[in-house]
């Protein structure tokens, strides 16, 4: 450390430069590497190859590996930017950005959108807002009547569907949002601003000096 | 009885599996 011409950030074999992701993201390098701390701790906890898979992920969410939530699954899918069925570090950096306090609404809420348009049909439907509500409603252990599931369900589409036509597009969505932000308090991560400080450990690894970088 | 203030994303985005907070959480 010290070195004010030094910009050798540390290599993970089979994993992309720190620089660069850090150059993509709103992550320094130096808390790049310390995500990779938790993306090593998290990788390894099942099956050590260096990937994070949906059991592994769960572990890590839920401190349970049998643990099935349909919101933990699409957060794995949303993760899974490459489709392989596992996240790579590449992946785990940039996703985690959208979460970054300093990321901007627009990614928020696309980030949000993608979440719950469960099919990929570039609408978020009433069926699958449905889908969710009941498996909330499983998870939390509450019990709602089927009346009131379907008083929420029109409440809500008659407030975010504005054409009417059953379903919650792009636009609708944003505006939604915008009228209703607490909806994205989920998507800000307090944890990314000072990520060194909740992995102390990797302060005193670190090959960066922040300064040259 | 429903309450007023309640849509359907709110009581979504309460959901454990929506927070991600968890993995920073030994």
């Amino acid at each position: 450390m010290g070195c004010l011409h030094s910009t050798a950030a540390r290599e993970y074999p089979g994993h992309e430069n720190p620089v660069k992701l850090a150059s993509e993201t709103a992550f320094s390098v130096s808390e790049v590497e310390a995500l990779y701390e938790l993306f090593k701790s998290i990788s390894c906890s099942v099956v050590d190859d260096g990937l994070i898979n949906k059991e592994e992920f769960q572990l890590a969410l839920f401190k349970n590996r049998k643990k099935e939530n349909l919101f933990a699954n699409r957060i794995f899918d949303l993760f899974d930017v490459k489709r392989k069925g596992v996240i790579d570090f590449g992946d785990f950096v940039r996703s985690l950005n959208v979460f970054h306090p300093n990321a901007s609404l627009e990614e928020k809420t696309d980030f949000t959108f993608r979440l719950y348009d469960m099919d990929c049909t570039g609408y978020i439907e009433r069926q699958e807002v449905k889908q969710m509500l009941i498996a909330l409603l499983c998870e939390s252990e509450m019990k709602l009547a089927d009346d009131t599931i379907e008083v929420i369900l029109d409440q809500t589409f008659e407030d975010a569907d504005v054409d009417g036509d059953g379903k919650i597009g792009k636009t609708e969505w944003s505006d939604f949002v915008i009228k209703n932000p607490s909806l994205l308090k989920i998507m800000t991560l307090p944890y990314l601003r000072d990520i060194t400080t909740t992995f102390p450990s990797f302060v005193f690894n670190s090959e960066v000096d922040e300064i040259a970088t | 009885k429903t309450p007023v203030t309640m849509n359907a994303f709110e009581l979504i985005s309460t959901s454990q599996g929506l927070n991600l907070g968890s993995l920073f959480e030994k």
